[in-house]
């Protein structure tokens, strides 16, 4: 409850206070950034205490769960750099809702499975360099957005999705995956 | 010179050759827009010999030294792209503005990410950008906004309900909050066409023409307002400026047969507020032995 309670309390205090306005001096916003931030941390913690205790008795224990709060951004440290990685989705709504998802990855080969194991259509789409958008993620080796569609996740549920990146795809029928897959990328002419 | 159009089978984004949206087709009705990032500019101190009138543009107030905006360009550099799911154009204003321009497969809405900033302040002058939707609905002077993303309340231009407005901030008087939706439509009581804007974080934003809507995305200025703050709100400190990326969804339907907008703004508006939350973890398990 306490990790729950930290972030009510941070965004209590600035709600109350001149956050809300836009109006506090720029150490002030820096001081409510910081206890926000504190506050999701600890609910991320909460989240992932959670994932575990779904878990039937007797399972192993569910590995950490990661949050990546540069999704904005395009970077992600585990995204871009496991070869097989787990996606959770948690919808807040009460009702069922069907998202894109976008990840920063590596160019390469991927596969993107469902809960049921089914693989899903997938797309991977360029990142475009942008000078002031790149000086904020010096340590990111991503290359492109991996795009799928997150469908029908339950409402105040979540649905995990499986990801395997290979180097390359073999043979004719990998051939015709990777393309539709891929990008068509039109650039103006300087 | 070439004219571009991304689609997604619902609706088709058309770009003119500057390389800016030129219209919008949701099923087979064509609504003739654009759409641009501006700027104003804002008053400066010494505006007044008085202190008390001394008013800068700051944190508490908008004060833009004019009446109009000015296109940070009148053409845009494109990058497109297209797929199985999403096709984007990418759209470079300056080195310090850009937004890309998606529509995602079955998606009814266009999502327009901006990026703005450092905002050059080089030329001493403070600046506020805008995100300027213009259509020809004609709106007659009345906009939408939510409250605190509860009641949608109608606002009239250069109009208050309870008292005779003397209009002497004809952009800043015309600003309200905006928290979640901004939309016009083309007649009070038989709204036909409905053109909104759905934004990630509260704004500030107008109607000062019919058919028009706009958001302030970003802002950077000079000079301490002489409201209480005491600072100019110029992050950070003396640094270079920052840069702001968010997300609106720009809404239209050309042919609402008795739908009340609303029906078609709030679902966006929770879509965006919230969001799935994504959680990750590395694994060396197969996917039968992981399930």
């Amino acid at each position: 409850q306490h990790l729950i309670d930290s972030l009510r309390r941070s965004m209590g205090e600035a709600q109350h206070h001149d956050a809300v306005a836009g109006t506090e001096k720029e150490h002030v916003s820096q001081d409510y950034r910081l206890r926000l931030h504190d506050s999701v941390v600890d609910c991320q913690q909460d989240v992932s205490n959670s994932f575990s205790k779904m878990l039937p008795i007797g399972s192993q224990p569910l590995p950490q769960q990661e949050f990546c709060l540069h999704l904005n951004v395009s970077q992600c440290a585990i995204t871009e750099s496991s070869s097989r990685f787990t996606v959770t989705a948690y919808n807040p709504r009460s009702h069922e809702v069907t998202t894109y998802v976008r990840l920063p990855v590596t160019n390469g080969f991927y596969t993107v499975l469902d809960p049921d194991g089914s693989e899903m259509i997938i797309q991977l789409v360029p990142l475009v360099a942008l000078q002031s958008i790149d000086a904020e993620r010096p340590k990111s080796t991503a290359t492109h957005e991996l795009l799928f569609q997150a469908a029908k996740i339950p409402p105040l549920g979540h649905k995990t999705f499986y990801i395997i990146k290979t180097s390359t795809g073999r043979g004719q029928h990998s051939a015709i995956r990777e393309k539709q897959q891929s990008t068509t990328v039109r650039r103006a002419k300087t | 010179g070439e004219k571009i159009a991304i689609s997604n089978g619902k609706l088709l984004v058309n770009f003119d050759a500057n390389g800016l949206i030129e219209s919008i087709v949701v099923d087979g009705e064509t609504v003739m827009m654009s759409q641009n990032l501006m700027w104003y500019a804002a008053m400066n101190e010494g505006n007044s010999n008085s202190i008390f009138d001394d008013r800068p543009s700051g944190a508490y107030v908008f004060r833009p030294n004019g009446t109009d905006a000015t296109p940070i360009a009148m053409q845009a550099t494109l990058i497109v792209q297209t797929g199985a799911l999403v096709s984007e154009v990418h759209q470079k204003f300056s080195d310090w503005a850009s937004q890309v321009v998606r529509v995602y497969k079955g998606q009814s809405d266009v999502e327009i990410e901006w990026t703005v900033g450092p905002i050059p302040v080089g030329d001493g002058i403070g600046k506020e950008i805008v995100s300027r939707v213009t259509t020809q609905i004609p709106s007659g002077g009345r906009f939408y906004t939510d409250s605190n993303g509860r009641q949608t309340l109608l606002r009239r231009r250069n109009f208050r309900p309870t008292w005779t407005l003397n209009v002497s901030e004809p952009v800043a008087g015309n600003y309200y909050p905006i928290n979640s939706h901004i939309y016009v439509t083309d007649d009070e009581g038989n709204a036909d066409t409905v053109v909104a804007l759905v934004n990630d974080r509260s704004q500030g934003g107008t109607s000062l023409q019919d058919g028009q809507i706009e958001l302030m995305v970003h802002r950077r200025l000079l000079y301490d307002d002489h409201f209480g703050v005491g600072e100019p709100l110029n992050e950070p400190g003396d640094g270079p400026g920052l840069v702001v990326r968010g997300t609106h969804y720009l809404l239209v339907n050309p042919s609402l047969a008795g739908i009340h907008p609303i029906s078609l703004i709030r679902p966006l508006a929770q879509q965006m507020f919230m969001r799935p939350w994504l959680s990750f973890s590395s694994t060396s398990l197969s996917f039968t032995n992981w399930k």
